[in-house]
């Protein structure tokens, strides 16, 4: 608890921000992993000038979900297959399981642009990268003063 | 809504006409200045105008550091002629497909070739504050995607699609440049002048030592060249006048540094005139030591050398100064003040090719002595020629006395030395 407030009150006061959605169970886990291209690549730049279409797979959001509750594990296959992936590009352990590591991943603020996409001209998906960390790079040795901020 | 219809289709197919399919299937823009503007409509709740407009200006030119495109704002041409419009807006807005989610999770979006939309329920931040979400790193992550880069999963680049609080001085790494610079090619163009800057100092125990910085000079600005760690310093280019008070601000043809047992001295050069540089108080001499004032002619200085030159650099092996004009090198003794004897001498004999017909001939834009190569270095053009050095000839005997060793581009060992538009030279 802070010591102090703002005189205002405006610091405890609920902010009448419409505040996020986050992703609590195996549905809104799902809806995750089909608006950023995890299940199937997403075809963002053809949707930057039409409306919102509906999922089409809603059928895929029913499917393998008897119930939301996060204990119960995913029976879709490619629901599975969709957390696995998402895990193992997050450095997360790769159960395919909704469990609280993940959810807390989905929950983090993102960029709003899908990580599988299709373009249009190229059909196949352009994934996520995800390069190594070791880049080969010249090496130089020089003498020079440490560089000045920006 | 007709005339948005048309403003959309005039706009998709304008879009259109400024892609570019690359071999791999990546699509990038195929023209080399875009424009962008911010939506009227779209400002930001919580921040001035002035601070979004510093941020995008920003941004836009950390780009443009990296890679050969600029960017500028325009305000006035048709809006179907702006490449990029970036403007904030909450839940459904600005005639987005795409509905933002209030405060939390998504914090923004954009489209490749495209537009870039911030959600205004974050709470977006200048990068003079410590809190919030940088506004900055955001935008420089979203131009990313207009440019054509996907989701990056690895740590440091700034294609990864969570945001992380901005540590102080982010700046696009080597892995994030090479991947733009996949897309539009590096950075390549004719110098001025390379040199590296010597100036002695005094270290914490008050010893004398002796640093240099590399710098690269094109037209009216220039860049220091971070050798460790292969790329500009941050922030560069500045103009010429900024950094280096008392020379032309303009189109420098030479540095050199006499630097003997007896002489140090710094020289600009520039038409038929030349400049004494003061390295301890970082500035021309209006009047030096000696009593001459500068600038100075250089048939006074140098007398028997012809002016304008392309180039020059000190040997201090020879302890000759090399100027180099046309076709032809001069060498000047800088002890006896006079051209050295058998002088001027065709550049491709005193400097000879090591592979048959690959030599620069001559009108040399650059001649530097890189004290990180130990090595003598041609500039022209885009390319750039090895002088072979001791090493190079105890390691191949066969290789002529200054044999020049085949071309390479410059861009391919002096990394990512980027033009700015100059709307964003002064941010």
């Amino acid at each position: 608890e802070k010591l102090f407030h703002t005189r205002d009150q405006s610091d405890v006061q609920s902010s009448s921000l419409q505040q996020a959605e986050l992703v609590t169970d195996l549905i809104s886990a799902q809806q995750y992993l089909v608006k950023y291209g995890w299940t199937e690549p997403v075809a963002w730049d053809l949707s930057s000038t039409r409306d919102n279409e509906p999922l089409k797979d809603f059928t895929l959001m029913q499917e393998g979900i008897t119930d939301s509750r996060l204990d119960e594990p995913p029976k879709s296959p490619s629901l599975i297959n969709a957390l696995k992936r998402f895990q193992k590009l997050n450095n997360l352990p790769t159960t395919g399981r909704l469990d609280d590591a993940t959810i807390n991943a989905m929950n983090k603020p993102r960029c709003g642009v899908p990580d599988n996409q299709i373009t249009k001209t190229n059909p196949e998906k352009q994934e996520t990268e995800k390069l190594s960390e070791n880049k080969t790079r010249p090496l130089n040795n020089s003498s020079s003063d440490p560089p000045k901020i920006r | 809504k007709k005339r948005f219809l048309d403003l959309l289709m005039t706009s998709d197919q304008y879009r259109k006409e400024q892609e570019v399919i690359k071999e791999g299937g990546e699509k990038a823009f195929n023209k080399k200045l875009l424009k962008w503007r911010m939506i009227g409509e779209g400002y930001s709740s919580q921040l001035s105008i002035n601070e979004q407009r510093y941020v995008f200006r920003l941004a836009f030119r950390m780009w443009s550091e990296v890679m050969p495109l600029d960017f500028e704002e325009d305000n006035t041409s048709p809006i179907s002629q702006i490449d990029i419009k970036l403007g904030f807006g909450r839940g459904r807005h600005l005639g987005c497909s795409q509905a933002f989610d209030g405060s939390g999770q998504e914090f923004a979006h954009a489209w490749f070739l495209g537009d870039i939309h911030f959600d205004d329920d974050e709470h977006f931040t200048a990068p003079s504050s410590d809190n919030g979400i940088s506004l900055l790193k955001v935008a420089v992550h979203e131009i990313g995607h207009v440019l054509g880069l996907s989701h990056i999963y690895r740590t440091g680049s700034i294609m990864q699609p969570n945001y992380i609080p901005q540590e102080s001085g982010f700046e696009l790494d080597w892995s994030d440049r090479k991947a733009v610079q996949n897309l539009y090619g590096s950075c390549e163009g004719p110098f001025d002048t390379v040199f590296d800057w010597i100036r002695k100092e005094r270290n914490q125990f008050g010893e004398l030592v002796v640093r240099y910085n590399t710098y690269f000079f094109r037209d009216g600005w220039y860049w220091m060249y971070e050798n460790r760690k292969n790329r500009t310093r941050y922030g560069d280019p500045i103009s010429v006048s900024t950094g280096w008070s008392g020379i032309p601000t303009q189109n420098i043809d030479a540095f050199v540094h006499v630097w003997t047992w007896t002489k140090d001295a710094s020289y600009f050069f520039r038409g038929t005139q030349f400049w004494h540089y003061d390295s301890e108080n970082d500035r021309a001499y209006a009047e030096d030591t000696e009593g001459k004032t500068y600038p100075r002619l250089i048939s006074e200085g140098f007398p028997g050398i012809p002016s304008p030159i392309d180039t020059a650099f000190f040997d201090r092996r020879t302890q000759y100064i090399y100027f180099f004009k046309g076709l032809q090198v001069y060498a000047y003794d800088v002890h006896r003040d006079r051209v050295v004897l058998n002088f001027p001498k065709r550049i491709v004999d005193v400097f000879p090719a090591v592979a048959a017909n690959n030599h620069p001939k001559g009108n040399i834009n650059a001649a530097y002595y890189s004290y990180t190569h130990s090595s003598l270095f041609l500039f022209k053009g885009k390319e750039f020629w090895k002088v072979a050095n001791d090493k190079d000839r105890r390691q191949n005997p066969s290789l002529p006395y200054n044999g020049l060793l085949p071309k390479r581009k410059t861009s391919e060992q002096w990394f990512d030395i980027c033009n700015v538009h100059s709307s964003l030279l002064k941010l």
